[in-house]
């Protein structure tokens, strides 16, 4: 554990409790993507099997319990407690196109060819590319919420500082693990854009809206 | 080189 990984962990932490205090305190999943919440959970799904076999820390434990649950609860509030206000019109992409190649990425790159580290592949690849039903909804609506683009801006921070984990683990510890450290890149770049539009606008006090 | 077996992060 250093600070960067730990800052990193606190984020997504924080991202995952700005989503469901949003949806729960507004009473509406409006400007939500549940595409890219489902893709989540099944990131979380996928990746966290090994709780049932291999135990790494209290710490590791109860976060992976948590990123579970409140996948899962988010997925529960939009897709049923708060059904009504749900904007599906919007949430139009299709999970299939990232879903599928996934799985065939997870099958070319893997540490070894077990079930369990194909989930985990699998799990990393998806998560890269989880939030982009989300970015392609606040593309086609034109804007999203302050509170929307807080829980972005957690979401993305996350990742990024695991690269900065990462890059430290490499000179510390002489720990690399490619398949993370390349979809870790790739689901940062994938925030760039909407970190410009985050500095730029919403911390300037402006709603976050995108140019047609 | 990684242990398949301990991916110690979340």
């Amino acid at each position: 554990m250093n600070l960067f990984r730990l800052m990193g962990d606190v984020s997504h932490v924080l991202a995952v409790f700005i989503l469901l205090a949003k949806i729960w305190r507004t009473r509406s999943a409006a400007g939500i993507s549940g595409r890219s919440q489902i893709l989540f959970t099944i990131v979380y799904l996928a990746r966290y099997m090994d709780l049932f076999f291999s135990f790494i820390s209290l710490y590791n434990t109860v976060m992976k319990l948590l990123f579970i649950s409140a996948s899962c609860a988010t997925v529960y509030l939009i897709y049923f407690k708060f059904r009504a206000t749900y904007d599906g019109n919007h949430d139009t992409f299709r999970i299939e196109f990232v879903l599928v190649p996934s799985l065939l990425l997870a099958f070319i790159f893997h540490y070894s060819m077990s079930f369990f580290e194909l989930a985990w592949s699998f799990s990393i690849f998806l998560e890269a590319v989880a939030i982009l039903p989300q970015l392609f909804m606040v593309t086609k609506t034109g804007e999203a919420e302050n509170i929307t683009s807080h829980y972005l801006f957690a979401l993305g921070s996350y990742r990024a500082l695991y690269i900065l984990n990462w890059i430290y683990r490499y000179y510390t510890e002489g720990h690399f693990d490619p398949i993370a450290v390349c979809a870790g890149i790739v689901q940062t770049i994938l925030y760039c854009d909407f970190f410009y539009l985050y500095v730029t606008k919403v911390l300037q006090g402006r709603k976050l809206q995108v140019l047609p | 080189a990684i242990d398949p077996a301990a991916h110690d992060e979340l």
